[in-house]
């Protein structure tokens, strides 16, 4: 699975995800990632979130939209709900992997609760950063 | 000037350090890398958020390391089912496909069905109807072929499982066909 979140200049956020499933999926099997809300998710009031990881339980969770819900009405900021919906909600119900997330000022967060994760950043105030383990 | 920002990922799991090799790593590192930079560049000449999310996509979609596009995966059956979505922050509108094969860049098909359908999500060979009548690029299902995928999926087969898409293959690793697919 692949994932991109990004805020441009004028404020806009957007979130992209794709992937390739699971190996030795059957029957049509769906994971998050098409699914809107819980593997991609973007609302310029709130945060765009890309995840990845297993699929089924960031469905169950609705996981980007939480993330999303938690900012809008707990006033939670990205990091705190990134933080709260992956190394908690998700780990409680097993599922194992992560999220990237930008808000509507540019904030980024990745987040992930398995032993990696590749990703990768860069802000125009000189963040950047690649990498693949915690 | 106000901020502008990307962040991208390339998929997560018990990625092993033991079964990582440098070089594998740097290829890895290098790869993100690039896609970061085409994704960034467009932002920086201004363009849109939306823009960036799709081209910086492609660009993983087409790079064999990643379970996405030319990287993807073995389904039971041998074949490559893909899934993709975006949306848009500002409009919140969305474009969805799932299980769709042949298709070279699934973000763009996604991309076409929010800016050009009145849909939100497509699915099999309906949503590949629409991407021909779209013009939307397709290749032979063997344009999608990794040994490295190959492989994963005998590992997966032999232990009657599945794996995430950075899952070590090691015995034990898989995750058992039970209800999680």
């Amino acid at each position: 699975t692949v994932g991109v979140v990004a805020r441009d200049i004028s404020g806009n956020i957007a979130a992209s995800t794709s992937t390739g499933g699971m190996t030795n999926k059957n029957y049509n099997r769906i994971g998050d990632t098409p699914v809107i809300g819980s593997g991609t998710y973007a609302n310029n009031k709130t945060c765009a979130i890309s995840c990845t990881g297993h699929g089924e339980i960031f469905l169950l969770a609705v996981a980007a939209y939480d993330v999303s819900c938690l900012m809008e009405y707990r006033d939670y900021s990205l990091q705190q709900a990134m933080d709260l919906v992956v190394n908690t909600k998700l780990v409680q119900m097993k599922g194992e992997g992560g999220m990237i997330g930008v808000d509507a000022d540019g904030n980024i967060s990745m987040q992930f609760n398995s032993l990696g994760m590749y990703r990768a950043a860069r802000n125009n105030e000189g963040y950047h950063e690649v990498a693949i383990y915690k | 000037m106000p901020g502008y920002a990307l962040a991208l990922h390339g998929g997560a799991g018990t990625i092993l350090r033991e079964e990582m090799n440098e070089e594998l790593e740097k290829a890895y590192l290098h790869a993100l890398e690039e896609a970061l930079n085409v994704g960034y560049a467009i932002l920086e000449r201004g363009g849109s958020a939306i823009d960036a999310v799709t081209q910086c996509c492609v660009v993983l979609e087409d790079n064999v390391l990643f379970n996405a596009g030319k990287g993807s995966v073995f389904t039971n059956s041998g074949t490559h089912e893909m899934d993709a979505c975006i949306m848009d922050g500002n409009s919140l509108r969305a474009g969805a496909v799932t299980c769709v094969h042949g298709i070279r860049n699934p973000i763009l098909l996604a991309a076409e069905i929010m800016q050009h359908s009145e849909h939100v999500f497509l699915s099999g060979k309906g949503a590949v109807d629409f991407a021909l009548s779209r013009g939307i690029a397709t290749v032979p299902e063997d344009y999608f072929f990794t040994q490295f995928r190959y492989d994963q999926w005998m590992s997966a087969r032999d232990q009657q499982g599945t794996f995430l898409d950075h899952n070590s293959q090691a015995k034990g690793n898989a995750i058992p066909n039970k209800k999680f697919g």
